[in-house]
């Protein structure tokens, strides 16, 4: 499954930091300055739930639970 | 180095056609049909001179040589 985030949520919610930073290192890498939305690879869940604290579960509900990701596993 | 290949140049090139497979599995997993131009990953390079026949440096010549290379290492 993709894993689609919405750019406008993550920036209200103040924990995400770590998650804000590595979007951004991407957005750049990218020169991708939509604004609204970044898709991610499927490769890079085990990464964004590491940046969460914890495994692939807790870090997936978390994002869930943050409404920051509009697709994902 | 990002690899950007020319779309309709590589149309043109009839023993390209391993590449045009390859080329068109992409475009069909992503639905990215604006049919011009197409990145692929600095990964796919290996695969990309294996379909042309040969090793990194004979892939990329040939690649260069049929003119369907826009960017590329
Ligand atoms: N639609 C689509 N296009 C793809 C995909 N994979 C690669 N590309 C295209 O191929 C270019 C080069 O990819 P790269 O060498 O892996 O080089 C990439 C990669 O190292 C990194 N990067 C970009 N997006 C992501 C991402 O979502 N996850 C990870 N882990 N790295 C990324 O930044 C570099 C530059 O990215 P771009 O400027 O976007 O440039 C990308 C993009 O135009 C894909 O799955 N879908
Ligand atoms: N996952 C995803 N990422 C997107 C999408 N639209 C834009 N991006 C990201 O935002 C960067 C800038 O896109 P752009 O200004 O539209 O301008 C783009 C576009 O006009 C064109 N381009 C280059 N490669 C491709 C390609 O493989 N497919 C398409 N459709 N356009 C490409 O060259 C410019 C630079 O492309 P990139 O190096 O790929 O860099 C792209 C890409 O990383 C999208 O729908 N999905
Ligand atoms: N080897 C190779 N495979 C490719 C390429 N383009 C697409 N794919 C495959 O097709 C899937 C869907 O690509 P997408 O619709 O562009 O959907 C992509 C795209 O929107 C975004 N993405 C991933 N990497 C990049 C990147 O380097 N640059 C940009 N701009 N977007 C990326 O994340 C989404 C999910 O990526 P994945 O889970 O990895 O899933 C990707 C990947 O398995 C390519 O150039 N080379
Ligand atoms: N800027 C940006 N937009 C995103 C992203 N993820 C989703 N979208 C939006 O949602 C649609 C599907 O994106 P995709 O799965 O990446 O699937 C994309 C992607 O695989 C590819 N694509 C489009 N533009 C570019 C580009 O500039 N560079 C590259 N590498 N691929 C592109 O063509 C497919 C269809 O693109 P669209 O019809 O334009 O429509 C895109 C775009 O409007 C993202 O990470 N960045």
């Amino acid at each position: 499954r993709k894993i689609v985030l919405d750019l406008a949520a993550l920036e209200a919610i103040d924990p995400s930091a770590p998650i804000r930073r590595f979007v951004r290192s991407i957005i750049e890498a990218r020169g991708d300055f939509n604004g609204r939305i970044l898709s991610l690879r499927h490769d890079d869940l085990k990464a964004l739930c590491t940046l969460v604290g914890g495994d692939i579960s807790t870090g997936v509900a978390q994002l869930r639970g943050w409404g920051v990701m509009i697709d994902g596993p």
